[in-house]
């Protein structure tokens, strides 16, 4: 069986107020970032590159207290899959911080978010290839 | 006295998943 993901607790760059740094340097807290933050921060800091991960499904996970969620990823369309917290926060294009139990969001994090469905795309990172 | 507190700087990329795809056939 698959191992059971590490940790019920999330590190607290989620909790508002958390000082990000970008790739260019800049300091932005982490309820102010916008996708071209992170589009930008890719294109400078070569051997990484975004992709958009569309949520295609939301399961309940076989781990208590936990979800998965499918993805297919990037160009390619793999299907990728994740168990997380429900209160874990993804960055949605064009939308912003989205998880899929937003109250609980906003009870550990004190993070606004909108609710993550089915369609929606996610920012997320990989290697970038080299050809 | 108060003393000056340290503030945790987070990278951008610890907020998002790295998502790898799998290798193409």
């Amino acid at each position: 069986p698959p191992l059971p993901p590490h940790s019920t607790t999330l590190p607290s760059h989620f909790m508002k107020g958390a000082i990000i740094q970008l790739a260019t340097g800049e300091l932005k807290r982490v309820e102010d970032l916008q996708t071209q933050d992170f589009v930008r921060s890719a294109e400078v800091s070569g051997g990484l590159k975004i992709d958009s991960s569309t949520v295609v499904d939301i399961q309940e996970s076989q781990w208590p207290g936990f979800v998965t969620l499918h993805f297919v990823v990037g160009e390619q369309q793999s299907k990728v899959c994740l168990d997380v917290p429900p209160e874990h926060p993804f960055f949605v294009y064009g939308q912003g911080w989205s998880s899929c139990s937003p109250s609980q969001t906003a009870q550990l994090f004190a993070l606004p978010c909108h609710r993550l469905q089915v369609g929606d795309v996610c920012i997320s990172i990989s290697l970038q290839s080299i050809s | 006295n108060v003393e000056p507190r340290s503030v945790a700087v987070f990278p951008w990329h610890s907020l998002v998943p790295f998502l790898a795809p799998s290798q193409p056939d």
